[in-house]
């Protein structure tokens, strides 16, 4: 939307109402936490600024376009909203995003089909022109969150919105993630430079190798290559689509001493918050003794050079496979990450260690990784209603889950992705609290795109809730699965009891699921997590500077006095008079603060005021001249007489 | 595969509504499905 008075400042204070599902809480703050990766758009709790973003449960999902200025500007994250594209949508609307389709060029990109739109909808397919909704430079947008589904409003089963070009009609209306578009425009709306919490990615493609270096001190270098002896053939970007490019790092421990190292250093990185997540494609084709450790090079002033701080040796037995792995650092120095590749054995074979797509972000990792091989042919050939497993994870929560995927979709739902969450417990399992207390668990299937930022990873998130009953049962949903639970026997023969799962048979389209790097060297990641929410079962502190709550401090006086929108009841010499809320350009007044005033008002008022009194002058003078005339014309009549009269 | 003894939840009713679907289906009728004018904006839509 036009005009810099809709503009937010970029870090916007919000305030979540109690109504809010503890999901929808969750799945907010995860929404905050993409803004900050892929954009410069932050997020604080309102302290007493004049506006902020009041979000609460509504009967839907909906929000104003820009800042209204208005003090508490609401936005609804109602029931089925808790999906983090819906919520990223509904706060791009109130960071000034109008719908794509809206656009005033859009009839070059799509087709409206009128007679496929419901009675009476039709005004929902108008276009802003360009004095209104600027485009900022940005093509037209079929991948746009902000982007109708082809079905919007549709009478009937036809769609109503046609793309000109047939190979993005289901591409309109994705609700994953932000699209690249999306988030160029927030970019330039926000005069972004870089995401909050984005530090570095690297996919080796340049020969700069994203600045990173050789480190001092070690027997060997990190080589970029494109294949490698003994393995990789391929890198992990492009794995071998584009000759010329899909480059990676090896150190070749086939040719090294034992107990030669090789030191790869990022460029200083300049940490804010003081917890980042390190991930990375990571391929060994070398002994098993050989090793790969992580360390951070920390700089203060008491230590110019850097001191070196070993984090931990990666886990990742020789295969043939590019594995993914996460590493969470707690950094809150200046530093370098450095990965140290260690000849263990003697061996002299060929093969080696690689590292691709290296990402780090001062973001919480994700905590389990489950990896489906084949996922393409998994999902032509498993017969619909069939689950497949992940291995049960236990989280640092204490619990353990595991996610049952459909790949071809549960009875009803066919050319579905369905995933569902279920927490598992093993025979005799204690120590646990049960029903199990506000838990968020989190499915993620990885969209994997060299670089995080540009990643729409497909996720949804359910919470336990203690209280909530089973369908058609007075059991507790979330209580032991040794209660409510089956019996499962798992691979390695051992036996656990997995519960009920609650998740979703609509969780993403096999045609979605083949698109992007969802499937990449023909295998689909899982990325799994689940966190405690109880704290989101409180109420968000209000501001301090909020005046203190009507309570104990109330007069007497007061008790009988009720101030509206906001305002509070204080003792003016003796009696009860409202104080009302104001903010930068707006203010209530009335004895019970029940108007609403506002600069924008008064200046009307001050207008209209002075229009009418020219008004009033106009008429005054009208009145005169034609009296004035009036008088000239009689007293001309009457000369003339006279005149006759002597002649 | 053995079958829990409680049903599985859908969270979403096991349907993939999108926001005009849930906002319409909750009654409301917001410009564009989804989006609060405030009087001034009405006005000048």
């Amino acid at each position: 939307i036009i005009g810099d008075e809709y503009r937010w400042p970029k870090t916007i204070p919000y305030y979540m109402e109690d109504d809010l599902e503890i999901n929808a809480k969750g799945v907010i703050l995860k929404a905050f936490e993409q803004y900050r990766l892929k954009s410069c758009i932050d997020f604080k709790p309102w302290s007493g600024e004049a506006n902020y973003i009041s979000i609460f449960k509504g009967g839907g999902c909906f929000s104003s376009v820009g800042n209204r200025h208005v003090g508490k500007q609401s936005l609804s994250i109602g029931t089925n909203c808790d999906r983090i594209a819906t919520i990223e949508h509904e706060f791009l609307h109130a960071l000034g995003f109008w719908h794509e389709q809206s656009r005033a060029d859009r009839d070059d990109y799509v087709r409206i089909m009128w007679d496929r739109i419901s009675e009476g909808k039709e005004h929902n397919f108008n276009t802003y022109n360009d004095t209104t909704s600027s485009s900022l430079g940005v093509p037209y947008d079929y991948g746009s969150m902000m982007h109708y589904s082809k079905n919007a409003f549709q009478n009937g089963t036809e769609p109503t919105i046609v793309t000109k070009i047939p190979a993005f009609s289901d591409v309109i209306g994705q609700r994953m993630e932000f699209s690249d578009s999306d988030l160029l425009k927030l970019h330039r709306l926000y005069n972004c430079t870089q995401g909050s919490t984005f530090l570095d990615s690297c996919d080796f493609e340049r020969e700069n190798i994203c600045g990173m270096i050789q480190g001092h001190g070690d027997q060997a270098d990190w080589v970029r290559l494109a294949r490698a002896t003994g393995g990789p053939d391929t890198d992990y970007s492009n794995m071998g689509k584009c000759t010329g490019s899909g480059y990676f790092m090896h150190f070749n421990t086939g040719t090294a001493k034992t107990g030669d190292t090789a030191l790869l250093e990022s460029r200083l990185l300049y940490p804010k918050r003081g917890y980042q997540c390190l991930q990375f494609f990571y391929y060994n084709s070398a002994e098993p003794s050989d090793t790969l450790k992580i360390y951070v090079r920390e700089y203060d002033k008491a230590h110019p050079n850097g001191t070196l701080r070993f984090i931990k040796t990666i886990e990742g037995s020789p295969q043939n496979l590019w594995q993914l792995h996460h590493v969470s650092l707690d950094v809150k120095l200046k530093f370098r990450i450095v990965f140290e590749g260690t000849k263990g054995g003697s061996g002299a074979s060929a093969g080696g260690l690689s590292l691709d797509d290296i990402n780090l972000s001062e973001t919480t990792c994700p905590e389990f990784i489950w990896r489906v091989k084949n996922f393409s042919h998994v999902m032509e050939n498993t017969p619909l209603n069939t689950p497949i497993f992940s291995p049960p994870f236990t989280s640092k929560e204490g619990y353990t889950f595991q996610m049952s995927l459909y790949p071809s979709g549960k009875e009803g739902y066919p050319g579905e992705l369905s995933a569902y969450a279920h927490l598992v417990a093993r025979e005799g399992d204690t120590g646990k609290t049960w029903p199990c207390p506000w838990k968020q668990m989190t499915m993620m299937l990885m969209d994997q795109h060299p670089h995080i930022q540009k990643r729409m990873s497909n996720q949804r998130s359910v919470t336990t809730d203690p209280n909530m009953k089973a369908t058609g049962s007075d059991q507790l949903f979330w209580d032991d699965p040794q209660k409510v639970g089956v019996e499962v026997t798992d691979t390695d023969g051992s036996k656990y009891y997995r519960g009920p799962g609650a998740g979703t048979p609509v969780y993403l389209t096999h045609l979605r699921a083949k698109s992007r790097d969802f499937i990449k060297g023909g295998d689909a990641i899982f990325l799994l997590t689940m966190e405690d929410v109880s704290h989101l079962t409180v109420s968000q502190p209000l501001p301090s500077t909020t005046p203190p709550p009507v309570s104990s401090t109330t007069p007497d006086v007061c008790l009988n006095v009720k101030c509206q929108n906001g305002g509070v009841c204080v003792l003016d010499t003796d009696k009860a008079a409202c104080r009302c809320v104001v903010g930068d350009d707006w203010w209530y007044y009335g004895d019970s603060c029940q108007y609403k005033g506002s600069v924008m008002d008064k200046n009307t008022l001050a207008l209209a005021s002075s229009l009418s009194v020219l008004g009033v002058m106009l008429v005054v003078t009208a009145v005169s001249v034609i009296c004035v005339k009036k008088k000239y014309k009689k007293r001309s009549s009457s000369d003339l007489v006279m005149g006759n009269v002597y002649a | 595969l053995p079958t829990a003894k409680l049903l599985d939840h859908d969270v979403d009713g096991g349907r993939d509504r999108d926001i005009i679907d849930i906002n319409e289906e909750a009654g409301l009728n917001l410009v564009e499905g989804d989006i609060v004018l405030d009087e001034r904006q009405t006005r000048n839509s």
